[in-house]
């Protein structure tokens, strides 16, 4: 993937969503 | 430089606290995030939809920039 920096951060996101926010 | 998760959660919690009174923002974002992940919008559709979530906001917009892959990058108005 190109945007290997951007993937971790969405990779974060969802974990920090499936958390509840 | 490299960022690491930490930088994620830090960046994330920004966002969280800038819109505490608004939290529909900070879940939108979280929303482009897993469009992301999921591959239902590229890197130039993350950018269009952040740009437009964080007008106004020109330091989560420099530091959304650093998540991005060299030669992409949202322009923050002077």
């Amino acid at each position: 993937l190109p945007a290997p920096q951007l993937v971790m951060l969405a990779n974060v996101a969802a974990v920090t969503a499936s958390e509840g926010g | 430089q490299k960022l690491k998760v930490e930088d994620a959660l830090s960046y994330l919690d920004q966002v969280k606290i800038r819109f505490a009174n608004d939290p529909g923002i900070y879940n939108k974002f979280l929303d482009i995030m897993k469009e992301f992940k999921s591959q239902s919008i590229d890197t130039p559709g993350v950018i269009n939809r952040v740009s437009q979530l964080f007008h106004g906001h020109p330091d989560l917009v420099l530091g959304f920039n650093a998540f991005l892959p060299p030669g992409y990058r949202i322009e923050v108005p002077k």
